[in-house]
């Protein structure tokens, strides 16, 4: 009542004026904080976040939520943020009740998508109230967060789990990319038909081992050039030319225009060039016949 | 087969089931468009020559990886003398000398230019070695581009210096505001030329809503001495009508 007395006459914010497409952007700070009052703007919240509103008019409408919800935010207001979600900290996140799954997945597609650091506050919340990472959440969390969870949650997520999302980690940390890869290859080991396997491991393959890599490259599976220099390289590195021929396929000649690149650089200097020859795609810098790599031992600095 | 699939769904069917098929032309363009690497061994080079007419003709779209196996695939026996029957996005990968047994080079960057350029990153070096070879084979000496080589070019008018949107005028600004981004000097030349007033959009004061929404795709770009000039209601029964389903984010709005 206090707020809707300072509202100029006929500015009230009613059902038309939030039906109309931007009529609430023209409206000062001061006149938004006076004639909310009492608006219907929950109803309307969806359609109402997609206004440009400039960063005081959005201090103001954050100012009177949080006025209209002392005790916390109830779930379609939590689920429609929209851009109201840049005037909250973690800090805020951290005490809100993400309680569902729905609701996490509700919050992390808010648009424009949280930052990094309000999603991690959100996923580090949901799962403090003992919610489980299940296809749900690790969908909603997706290829745009998942670097962001730390291996204690990432050890916590069942491997089926990952046959029900599209992840990709290639641009996670080297932890991430090796335990989700060990939960992916456990994911899809009962899949019988190689290019479905490849194709399914493909987005996980940064975190596989040597090991993994030597029975792929007998599988005719032509990864391409770009995947294999993403590759762990402690796991490129004891490949022999023909496990390389045989992983990169149809792929093998572009190898050439990556060689002065690392992985590839570090692997050549490893491989006989007699070896390398066989290839056919003009690999050089191997080492020639009769040299041996002598690796140099490595002692402790004198105190 | 007449289910929509996403391409990683597809993907999954081209382990045995279209590779044990025997007309590829049954298959659905959803179906198709799961073609991958890994599969494309065990379809063969022949087969792949077949499964690549049957994409052209349902107009299946694949990503930069798929393309560029299967043209390794296609081409494993050397390059087929009818290109035009493979799908057209296949080009980007190649140079007009590649299609002189198919065609002369205008033809090849006609096509080209209608191909999908968004296949290739904007970092891609075959890019700009199309452009510059568009740019030889239509015998365009300088910076000067006329509508009916804008034409031509397509989507490679994006790649295009500043030097050339400056002295083209108004002619590539159509073409270019198919452009999803631009390089922060391309940005100034579409705004000078645009406050420059010498185009059939007339300066930036006489604009219409109407106008706003024919250059829609360089607004993010017209800053603030542009926008200013545009008559008030012009620009906000544009923001009315076409900013509600629009792509742009909330800043550039």
């Amino acid at each position: 009542k206090r707020e809707s007395a300072g509202c100029p006459a006929g500015q009230e914010i009613t059902d038309e004026v939030l039906n109309d497409d931007a009529m609430p952007l023209y409206y000062t700070p001061e006149e938004l904080r006076a004639c909310l009052g009492n608006s219907p703007l929950e109803n309307h919240l969806s359609q109402f976040v997609t206004y440009p509103f400039t960063i005081p008019q959005l201090a103001v409408i954050k100012e009177h939520l949080k006025e209209r919800y002392p005790n916390g935010y109830p779930e379609n207001v939590l689920s429609n943020l929209g851009p109201f979600l840049t005037m909250f900290t973690p800090e805020e996140i951290s005490t809100w009740n993400l309680s569902s799954v729905d609701l996490l997945d509700a919050f992390l597609k808010i648009q424009p998508q949280p930052s990094d650091s309000l999603a991690s506050a959100a996923i580090n919340r949901y799962m403090e109230l003992g919610n489980a990472l299940n296809a749900t959440a690790l969908g909603a969390i997706g290829t745009k967060y998942v670097c962001l969870l730390n291996a204690t949650q990432l050890e916590a997520i069942h491997p089926p789990v990952l046959k029900m999302v599209s992840l990709d980690p290639s641009a996670c940390s080297q932890e991430t990319k090796n335990i989700l890869y060990q939960k992916a290859k456990e994911a899809f080991s009962d899949q019988n038909h190689l290019p479905a396997y490849y194709e399914l491991i493909l987005p996980y393959l940064g975190g596989a081992p040597a090991a993994d890599l030597k029975v792929l490259s007998k599988k005719d599976v032509n990864m391409n050039v770009t995947t294999f220099v993403t590759l762990r390289r402690d796991a490129v590195m004891p490949l022999t030319p023909r496990e390389v021929q045989g992983l990169l396929g149809v792929n093998l000649p572009e190898l050439a225009r990556w060689q002065f690149q690392t992985p590839v650089r570090d692997w050549i200097v490893l491989q006989q060039q007699a070896e390398l020859d066989k290839l056919h795609v003009g690999l050089t810098g191997g080492v020639q016949e009769g040299y041996i790599n002598l690796v140099s031992p490595k002692f402790p600095a004198l105190s | 087969n007449n289910k929509p699939w996403s391409r990683e769904q597809a993907a999954m069917f081209f382990s045995d089931v279209v590779k044990a098929e025997p007309d590829f032309s049954r298959l659905s363009q959803s179906v198709l468009q799961g073609f991958t690497c890994a599969a494309a061994s065990a379809v063969g080079a022949e087969r792949s020559q077949e499964l690549a007419k049957v994409m052209r003709k349902k107009k299946v779209k694949l990503g930069q990886d798929q393309l560029s196996c299967l043209l390794k695939m296609v081409t494993l026996h050397g390059i087929p003398k009818d290109l035009d029957s493979y799908p057209q996005d296949l080009l980007l990968f190649l140079s007009p000398s590649d299609y002189a047994a198919t065609g002369n080079c205008s033809q090849f960057f006609i096509n080209v230019g209608k191909a999908n350029g968004d296949v290739l990153p904007r970092e891609a070096p075959q890019r700009q070695q199309l452009l510059l070879e568009a740019l030889e084979c239509l015998r365009i000496p300088g910076t000067q581009i006329n509508k009916e080589n804008a034409e031509v070019l397509g989507w490679l008018v994006c790649d295009l210096g500043e030097e050339y949107i400056r002295s083209s005028g108004g002619s590539l600004l159509k073409d270019l505001s198919q452009c999803g981004s631009f390089l922060p000097e391309q940005e100034e030349a579409i705004r000078d030329v645009l406050s420059s007033g010498n185009t059939t959009f007339g300066p930036p004061a006489a604009w219409s809503a109407f106008t706003l929404s024919e250059l829609s795709g360089l607004i993010p770009v017209l800053g603030p001495s542009i926008l200013q000039q545009i008559p008030k209601k012009a620009l906000t029964t544009w923001l009315r009508n076409f900013a509600w389903d629009s792509s742009l984010s909330r800043e550039e709005l």
